[in-house]
């Protein structure tokens, strides 16, 4: 589920935006005891011509930016991914009814780039 | 959708979706180790996601295993020997290609710790390798002895050196323990505080094969 975005102006550029993914909404909360859900984030927006410094872009977007603002219908524009995630850990029960502790590395989307 | 479901779980490094029977409760151990790792603060450093750092050992999953086993014999013990356990862990939960890096027995014992010990309150400790259907032959050395008294709460075992190489044979543990009386006892009450054996457990910390494929990459 997509949290309402804060009061402030949306910016159409690429950054996280926020998410809370719940593990009730997708039926896991028989099993998994801790957390109950959390801000997992995800990456959305534009990474438009010319890339802005802040856009954490790579050279081959910088690249495909230029040949799409050329010729916009062969070269997509490049896409906003994450590029910097953290982990998080896991409380859950096994199929043998064991409690196990597990750290789930790439969780959290803390930085995006194009 | 199940099917995206089942792809997912695999991801997450789970065979099958997981449907408790019972909802046991969890090991305080692990509640605090889930509750610091939620409030500490970020470090500067990326910190190393297939290390355990509360233990300082390689390792991603931390798991509880319940003991599942029996006194033995069924009849009073005699002599010296004041308790015979059979300690039986399924650790068939432990998935392949996982690599057990600790393990650590702990006993919990329903001592009155306002009761100071008095005379004959220590007690001899011994563990033994085992088959899950007996005790251990005789003569055979025991993989830890200790001495102890009635006053603890909670005794912890480190067996991850017992344990060769982090394999378990046929993916179980099955463990004697004998406690017997000290020396200079009581002999009115020379077992005193043994029959005190409230719970065992066994937290075995595991790499599993992600990690193990980052760490040599």
């Amino acid at each position: 589920s997509s949290a309402p975005s804060p009061a402030v102006s949306p910016s159409p550029l690429c950054k996280p935006r926020r998410l809370y993914i719940s593990f009730s909404d997708v039926g896991w909360e028989n099993w998994i005891i801790a957390p109950q859900g959390y801000l997992a984030n995800y990456c959305g927006g534009d990474c438009p011509f010319p890339l802005a410094a802040e856009l954490n872009s790579t050279n081959h977007a910088v690249l495909q930016t230029m040949v799409h603002s050329l010729d916009p219908r062969g070269t997509p524009q490049p896409c906003c991914v994450p590029v910097r995630l953290s982990p998080i850990s896991i409380l859950y029960y096994d199929n043998s009814d064991n409690v196990v502790l597990r750290h789930y590395e790439d969780m959290v989307v803390d930085e995006c780039g194009c | 959708l199940s099917r995206q479901e089942s792809s997912l779980l695999k991801s997450l490094g789970l065979s099958a979706k997981p449907s408790p029977k019972s909802a046991v409760p969890v090991p305080p151990v692990l509640w605090r180790m889930f509750q610091r790792r939620k409030t500490q603060p970020r470090p500067q450093e990326e910190p190393d996601s297939c290390r355990v750092e509360e233990f300082n050992v390689p390792g991603n999953i931390v798991r509880v295993f319940a003991d599942q086993g029996r006194f033995l014999p069924e009849g009073q013990p005699r002599g010296r020997l004041c308790l015979r356990k059979l300690l039986f862990f399924n650790l068939s939960a432990l998935e392949e290609g996982e690599r057990l890096t600790m393990a650590q027995l702990e006993l919990q014992f329903h001592h009155n710790s306002y009761q100071p010990p008095g005379p004959g309150q220590v007690l001899e400790l011994r563990l033994y390798p085992a088959s899950p259907r007996g005790p251990p032959q005789p003569g055979r050395r025991p993989l830890l002895e200790r001495s102890f008294v009635r006053m603890h709460k909670s005794l912890l075992f480190e067996l991850s050196a017992a344990l060769k190489d982090g394999k378990v044979p046929g993916g179980d543990l099955a463990l004697v323990l004998e406690i017997s009386a000290g020396d200079g006892g009581s002999p009115r009450s020379p077992c005193a505080g043994s029959d005190a054996l409230a719970a065992t457990s066994l937290l075995a910390v595991t790499l599993g094969r992600r990690c193990r494929a980052r760490r040599r990459r």
